[in-house]
């Protein structure tokens, strides 16, 4: 199974099977370094996983990666089952992975919404929510990123379980995001927490639900800007940085701003490629080098946060 | 497995408050079953819809009474869908 990981086809879109397969091989190709944590199951109840990087140590200050909370981003996915391996490879042999390692535990997240993630290949390309049934509603689903206890039902999410940004009867009440919000909780020492999302190129930080600046904007929105010259570095794909209320729109009940309130400092929303030519549709060969200078980016935060304990 | 024959992707620039006003008007006239891949905000960010082929008439002609000016972003959404279906299908094999 270990070889798999090596052999599995990075640049290409995999149903969610053979992602869920391709954990296992990655955890068998690096035993002393990848955990599968289960964290829970999903609304249809599908198990989620997250990919544990731990090189020891007990509750070790953590940094949180996800994607594919909207499951029609498939490039957000993707991206993050490239940079696992590039994670997983590039440890022991980039001192400054090898020392992030040394020191800080990785939660990457590949699938957060699995169902959604499920029905896009096999009924509605174009899902965006969860697969929960809204009780006197035909409509299903709740968008997971309008669910978060964070101006939670404020502007920017709606009440009608029809539309694509419905927040739910109450903050967390889709059980794909208490699971997540459960192990933020029970484990205590995140630091960072990056939700990989798609599209418009954007890298974006809190406040979504209020336009106030947050009180560490001016730190951030520098981290931003330096992990964004990293990224555009490769291919000089251009990227805007700023809080999501300024940079696109009002949004309540998104999880950066949970994240933030609970004291992850360093909470950040990429939105990929592209600008507005395919779209969700991004073609699968632009997979590899959306991925490999989104870890330009990623890598340049994980440092950060390494290098700045609090 | 959900069509999309003869839907488009429309790309359309507001040139003012009041034309993302009516966009926004737009954004919440359910029966038109539109999908804003992003959302009318303010006059500098782009907005991408998701036109049902039924609606295509209508939301056209809305815009161009309207002078809102607009693009083709995707010409057809299922062929696109069908091209990424044949690219994972090569992929596999």
């Amino acid at each position: 199974k270990g070889r798999d990981a090596k052999s599995f086809d990075y640049a290409t879109y995999h149903g969610l099977e053979t992602l869920y397969s391709w954990m296992d091989s990655m955890v068998a190709g690096h035993p002393n370094l990848i955990s599968k944590v289960h964290i829970g199951s999903s609304y249809e109840n599908r198990p989620m996983y997250v990919l544990k990087f731990s090189t020891g140590g007990s509750n070790r200050p953590a940094i949180w990666i996800d994607a594919g909370i909207h499951s029609r981003e498939w490039i957000s996915t993707a991206s993050a089952v490239w940079m696992a391996n590039k994670l997983a490879t590039d440890f022991g042999v980039d001192p400054s992975v090898t020392s992030l390692l040394g020191q800080m535990d990785v939660y990457l997240m590949i699938v957060t919404n699995p169902d959604g993630y499920a029905f896009t290949h096999t009924n509605n390309r174009m899902w965006r929510k969860t697969r929960s049934v809204n009780p006197g509603s035909t409509c299903r689903g709740v968008d997971p990123n309008r669910n978060w206890d964070a101006g939670f039902g404020g502007p920017g999410a709606s009440k009608n379980p029809c539309s694509d940004s419905y927040h739910g009867p109450s903050a967390h009440s889709a059980i794909e995001v208490n699971n997540i919000v459960n192990l933020i909780k029970n484990h205590g020492n995140f630091k960072s927490f990056i939700s990989i999302h798609a599209y418009s190129q954007l890298l974006m930080y809190p406040y979504g639900y209020i336009c106030t600046d947050i009180p560490d904007q001016a730190e951030l929105h520098s981290v931003g800007q330096g992990a964004v010259q990293a990224l555009s570095s490769l291919y000089g794909t251009s990227y805007k940085v700023g809080s999501i209320c300024k940079i696109i729109y009002q949004a309540s009940g998104g999880s950066i701003d949970w994240t933030y309130n609970i004291g992850i400092k360093y909470s950040f929303a990429f939105e990929l490629r592209d600008t507005g030519r395919y779209g969700f549709l991004l073609p699968a060969n632009q997979i590899i080098p959306t991925a490999t200078e989104t870890w330009l980016g990623l890598k340049y935060i994980m440092e950060y946060v390494r290098d700045h304990p609090y | 497995r959900k069509v999309f024959t003869g839907d488009q992707v429309l790309r359309i620039d507001a040139k003012s408050e009041e034309q993302i006003q009516l966009l926004k008007e737009l954004e919440n006239t359910e029966v038109l079953e539109l999908d804003f891949w992003t959302h009318p905000v303010s006059s500098d960010l782009p907005v991408d819809v998701h036109v049902p082929y039924v609606s295509l008439n209508v939301v056209r002609r809305f815009l161009q009474d309207n002078e809102i000016p607009f693009q083709v972003m995707i010409e057809d959404l299922q062929e696109l869908l069908d091209k990424e279906q044949e690219d994972l299908q090569h992929d596999a094999m």
